[in-house]
């Protein structure tokens, strides 16, 4: 589903910005 | 004498290891690791090992994770999302962990 792979992207940027 | 000594020291240490394995089992609860509580560790970890394609439900936790009220499952998913480590799937019930690959 194209909305679960949304929710994935932006929880995967989110992790990506606390790891900065 | 070595008898007494025996006698004696048996059941100090059977209660240590008792205790120890107590302890290490419901570990520290209130111990940060890796920047995250304990319950909210667990939840992570839970889901984590969840490999089903749309993830855990808030149900599912809840019957894991027997010291853990509804709300308290809650919060540790909103903050586990909140920081990216997982995210909703099929519904705001359905979770997965970011870095399940």
């Amino acid at each position: 589903q194209e909305r679960i792979r949304q929710n994935k992207e932006a929880a995967l940027r989110r992790l990506a910005e606390r790891n900065v | 004498r070595k008898n007494l000594m025996s006698t004696l020291r048996a059941p100090q240490s059977f209660h240590s290891a008792g205790l120890g394995d107590v302890r290490g089992y419901g570990g520290g609860s209130s111990l940060p690791m890796n920047g995250l509580t304990a319950h909210q560790s667990q939840v992570l970890n839970l889901i984590k090992n969840c490999h089903m394609p749309e993830g855990v439900s808030l149900q599912e936790l809840k019957s894991q994770l027997h010291n853990m009220s509804m709300p308290t499952i809650k919060q540790a998913v909103e903050f586990l999302s909140s920081e990216g480590h997982i995210y909703s799937t099929v519904d705001d019930d359905h979770y997965k962990s970011t870095d399940a690959e």
